[in-house]
């Protein structure tokens, strides 16, 4: 049997308890919830085709379709449950190199995901651009918003720029964006915020969905000038396996930035932990 | 002497388009992670210094850069009996996952804030013992849990405990391991389903 929910004072997360998978998040202090499915699926590196020769590489990001395929394929993710006073969260095992632990302390309104993806296997030739999706029911009309280079947070449209008119050639790769710290989609009452503890590629590819780019790994260089792929190895000589957060806040449009500004300067700066023996003897000045 | 001007120097080089988007040859990438590393090294040596400093009192400061994949010598090694093993000379400790640590009874954890306002934050420290006591700066006792972890995995447990710290100011919690018999020690309440 797959968890069902979690919870503290200030939110309650269910699962889905056939799938395993995020089903809905509710705001407690709000008395608000959304219907929220998140999962990791993987984009299938281009190496060009007949429409354009651009591979996707370190400078391009050009996946060969406009639908990334599940990490977890048909199966069911699965999940176990730790619960004491001081955390609840659910362990979800997308694959043998996918997996994430969503978390609620106590006292924190807000919903951790420690996302844990690598190595990428490509014994099956094809390179991969891995994201994380969360899909809502909310009606965000084409509309997106992401903080670009951490400055300001800029209204994105699909298919659709302010400067000039755009004919979309790549219906994903033309409407990623870069995202320093968060991302967020909302409608005229509900906004769902993901903050980002790095630098990462984002967008809103259909109304309601939201998904950011956490690993890449691809086997052909995209002929701008690096002369290599973009496929970093760990010190075993396997793929990076890289680990990352993503911080999920769930609020009306008018005080979620009261929350996320707060919250992103903390993931920014975060504290710094110092470990020591203890009991060292006095030290004297001078 | 710790110095901060090796980071400065590789973030310098850092602001190269390649280090900041990544699309350097893969032994450049190499080369700015070892200017890095090098610049955070000697930077905790300077923060060691500065601790030492503030709080009055000399330690083998340790910086578990990989926290975040649950490995921390010092706080892995402080649950088993102490042996005769002493510490190392100076005020700081080399890191790294082979980093001869003192076997401790107890370790005390520092937490910067480099923020303007309070903090309250999780800390998650790989240990391998069942139970332990913290206590805050005021030496009142703080919450904290041994959280198993995933089934199967190896010994070392999460212990959490939600530490707070003043703006841009720093807080030392103690944390000393109880036996099964210590009176302090609570029912293991943690759940996995």
């Amino acid at each position: 049997s797959q968890p069902r929910e979690i919870q503290n004072e200030h939110v309650r997360v269910l699962f889905d308890p056939l799938t395993g998978h995020l089903k809905e998040i509710q705001n407690l202090d709000k008395s608000i919830s959304l219907p929220v499915f998140q999962s990791f699926y993987w984009y299938n590196a281009s190496i060009g085709n007949d429409k354009s020769l651009q591979a996707s590489g370190a400078y391009i990001f050009r996946p060969n379709s406009s639908e990334p395929i599940p990490v977890a394929g048909s199966k069911q993710v699965s999940t176990y449950l730790v619960k004491n006073a001081l955390v609840q969260e659910v362990h979800q095992n997308f694959s043998s190199w996918c997996s994430q632990v969503v978390r609620l302390r106590a006292g924190q309104p807000y919903l951790e995901l420690e996302w844990t993806v690598g190595p990428i296997p490509v014994e099956d030739g094809w390179g991969k651009e891995i994201i994380s999706r969360f899909e809502t029911t909310l009606q965000t009309d084409a509309r997106f918003y992401t903080d670009s280079n951490g400055r300001q947070v800029l209204e994105r449209r699909r298919d659709y720029r302010p400067t000039w008119n755009l004919s979309q050639t790549e219906p994903v790769a033309g409407n990623y964006y870069p995202v320093n710290s968060r991302i967020f989609i909302k409608d005229k009452k509900f906004q769902l915020t993901v903050l980002t503890d790095r630098s990462q590629g984002g967008s809103s590819i259909f109304d309601g969905s939201l998904e950011l780019m956490v690993h890449r790994r691809l086997l052909y260089d995209d002929n701008r000038g690096v002369g290599e792929p973009l496929a970093e190895l760990g010190a075993d000589k396997q793929g990076l396996v890289v680990r990352g957060r993503h911080l999920v806040l769930l609020d009306t449009v008018e005080s979620a930035a009261d929350r996320h500004r707060l919250l992103a300067q903390e993931l920014f700066m975060a504290p710094y932990t110092v470990l020591a023996p203890g009991g060292g003897p006095s030290y004297r000045h001078g | 002497p710790g110095d901060s001007s090796v980071l400065r120097e590789a973030v310098a080089v850092a602001q190269h388009h390649d280090a900041v988007s990544g699309t350097e040859k893969q032994h450049v990438a190499n080369d700015y992670a070892r200017q890095l590393a090098a610049g955070w090294d000697s930077c905790q040596l300077l923060v060691a210094n500065a601790l030492a400093s503030l709080s009055g009192s000399k330690e083998n400061f340790v910086f578990c850069n990989a926290l975040n994949v649950s490995v921390c010598p010092l706080t892995e090694a402080a649950s088993r009996v102490s042996t005769a093993s002493g510490g190392l000379g100076g005020l700081w400790a080399p890191t790294g996952a082979n980093a001869p640590c003192p076997s401790v009874p107890q370790f005390t954890v520092l937490l910067y804030n480099p923020l303007g306002r309070p903090m309250s934050w999780p800390i998650r420290l790989p240990v391998n013992g069942v139970s332990y006591a913290v206590t805050d700066p005021q030496g009142q006792p703080v919450p904290s849990e041994v959280s198993p972890g995933r089934p199967l995995r190896p010994p070392h447990l999460p212990l959490l405990f939600q530490a707070s710290a003043p703006p841009l100011g720093f807080s030392t919690f103690t944390v000393s391991r109880l036996s099964r018999r210590d009176p302090r020690m609570p029912p293991t309440r943690t759940r996995v389903v």
